[in-house]
């Protein structure tokens, strides 16, 4: 499954 | 941080404060579609619920709270301040046509089945439908000011942009956000057929971009 990651993207 | 991501966020910046001054000196919403900035206004509350509880840096905060205010801010001079000069008649995309399948999506792909997670993943497809009432209108009249085509041109490029930051990183730093780049990817080809009549029609000096 794809993994959640830090959203340091706006 | 890598130089196609800031000037990504540059120009989603400009192309917002494009918008919002021409409404505000213009002190009308002719020719602009309410409905997609009411979108726009939910992509961003949907997707900085995060703003108060996780600190990323001073600049991911502080677009997030200026993309929150200037978005409202032309909602608010739309369907408050300047309503008598909205067009609703023209605004007319059914909207539902796009909250329903982007609600559906966002339940069926995510990363985790978590209310910040669909959230998120619910602002990241309805980002790469929001502008299309905005789109409509324009086939509908048939004409759009110069003013909101380059508002529409430096949208399209912010996205256009995020996908160099996205190949970028996955080459740099080996990143890859799915959802983001696959929905990414569809927004900006909503824009490809704008380009093409912004770069043959507009840059030519012609102050409406008529469509053929």
């Amino acid at each position: 499954r794809l993994h959640s990651k830090p959203k340091d993207e706006l | 941080m890598n130089v196609f991501r800031l000037a990504g966020d540059v120009s989603h910046l400009v192309a917002i404060i494009i918008l919002l001054l021409k409404i505000w000196r213009s002190r009308s919403c002719a020719g602009i579609s309410g409905k997609s900035q009411l979108l726009f206004a939910l992509v961003f509350t949907t997707r900085y619920l995060d703003l108060f509880t996780v600190y990323i840096s001073a600049y991911n905060t502080i677009m997030k709270v200026v993309f929150l205010a200037l978005s409202y801010a032309t909602v608010y001079l739309i369907y408050m301040r300047f309503r008598n000069t909205y067009d609703s008649e023209n605004d007319s995309f059914r909207v539902e046509f796009l909250l329903v399948p982007v609600i559906g999506l966002s339940f069926l792909e995510h990363y985790a089945f978590t209310p910040m997670e669909v959230l998120w993943t619910f602002s990241i497809f309805l980002e790469a439908v929001a502008i299309m009432p905005q789109l409509f209108m324009i086939t509908k009249t048939g004409e759009a000011e110069s003013i909101t085509t380059h508002y529409l041109f430096f949208l399209g490029l912010y996205r256009a942009l995020y996908i160099a930051n996205w190949v970028w990183r996955y080459h740099t730093e080996g990143f890859f956000d799915q959802i983001a780049v696959v929905s990414g990817v569809v927004q900006t080809i909503f824009y490809c057929d704008f380009f093409y009549l912004y770069v043959t029609k507009v840059v030519q000096g012609r102050s409406k971009m008529s469509l053929p």
